[in-house]
């Protein structure tokens, strides 16, 4: 589904030069569910940002379910996220003066063809899924870290994406909330979605079948790089 | 140090009324290290923002180092604050437009007393402490989430507050990282510090002398209840 052929993505800040990836290869098959670890400031982000095609990398392909996502303008990166990508950032992204249900409903609107009663059912339903069923009206100020995190996690999960990008999605829930996301993923990953997760829970990356370790903006390590 | 009787926080939203504090009774003393924990929305940040006097209890007292707290007006919480409290927010509030430098800098200008080259070099060293020296120039948004994390500690720790308050101050960061955090704080302890961390990671839970359970706004174990 994903190969990515010598990724490179550097930061210019003056004179300065951040690579924060630097000559990465990879290619993950459709159905699998991988985990991305690594030290603060490793490139986790960066790589995750430029699969779900919100970032275009300074060098190298990314070629995604057949289309090259890399040499595609502003307009065909948007819209093959709206078809096939969920994501989930690390700093959650929530509209701050929507409703949690509205927030959860915004991806469902770049589909018309959804009836309005509908997305709001479905909305409504991830929100549930999440234990977010009684913070339906909240906006973000109004909820904890923990539940921003949810919404967002709902948020994500509510168009079914074929491709599923989580930026340390339980970086802010207890070991219960957490346990309660990861089954969530794994359903995803069980009706055939793709799954990507940066994560610094052990635990989390215990649970994916394949464990990608960075450093440095390089791929160091790869549990299934055979796959 | 710290004195908390009958504490309760009410949010009311229209008709609806969430209980994020009740009841809660609690005293900690001078140079403890206390960790606060429990499932997501049970009310541990509230918990902290009451102690670090950024939010009003709706009923109840709050003592701190003899002066009660619960009844002062916003600038004698302000000017409490200045003096004696440190703060890691869980979603760190940077200021986006200054550099990782002069964020840190910012609890040094309200000490006049202190000369620049003083407050930029004690801003300098306290980025150096969470690994960032090369960081100092990058805006927020050109750091990755664990590095924020790490500005916002450094921020914290700068004026070597007399209680260091912090709100999940490992949640983005590899448990390399993690470990240097928490040897920072150990360390800020072991100078007579007084620290109160709310955390989702039983390790450093397990690091404090005494751990607090919450549910549903209530304090429902504690192990150090006699202290
Ligand atoms: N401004 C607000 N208006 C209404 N309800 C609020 C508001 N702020 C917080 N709450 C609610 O108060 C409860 C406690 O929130 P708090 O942020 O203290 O939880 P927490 O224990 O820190 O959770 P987490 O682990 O997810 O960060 C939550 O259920 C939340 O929805
Ligand atoms: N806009 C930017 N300008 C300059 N440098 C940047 C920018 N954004 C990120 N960086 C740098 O790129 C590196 C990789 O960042 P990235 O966000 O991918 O790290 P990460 O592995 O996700 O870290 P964390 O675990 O802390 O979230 C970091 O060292 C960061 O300082
Ligand atoms: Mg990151
Ligand atoms: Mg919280």
């Amino acid at each position: 589904l994903i190969l990515l052929e010598g990724i490179g993505r550097t930061y210019r800040m003056g004179e300065v030069e951040v690579h924060a990836l630097r000559g990465v290869a990879l290619s993950l098959a459709r159905g699998s569910f991988t985990a991305i670890v690594g030290a603060s400031g490793s490139g986790k982000s960066t790589m995750l940002n430029v699969l779900g095609c919100l970032d275009r990398p300074t060098s190298g392909r990314y070629v995604l379910d057949g289309r090259e996502a890399s040499s595609m303008d502003r307009d065909g990166r948007a819209r093959l996220r709206g078809e096939k990508i969920g994501f989930v950032f690390q700093s959650f992204h929530l509209l701050g003066r929507a409703s949690a249900l509205e927030n959860v409903e915004l991806p469902l609107l770049y589909r018309p063809e959804i009836p309005t009663r509908e997305r709001r059912e479905r909305a409504r339903e991830a929100l549930d899924r999440v234990g977010l069923a009684d913070r339906l009206d909240h906006r973000p100020t109004q909820l904890s870290g923990g539940q921003q995190q949810r919404v967002a996690i709902a948020r994500a999960l509510v168009t079914r994406p074929a491709l599923l990008l989580a930026d340390e999605p339980t970086g802010n829930l207890d070991s219960g909330s957490g346990t309660e996301i990861l089954a969530l993923l794994a359903a995803l990953h069980a009706e055939g979605g793709t799954v990507v997760l940066v994560t610094h829970d052990a635990a989390v990356a215990a649970s994916a079948q394949r464990r990608i370790l960075m450093r440095d903006g390089r791929v160091v390590e790869d549990s299934g790089a055979a796959a």
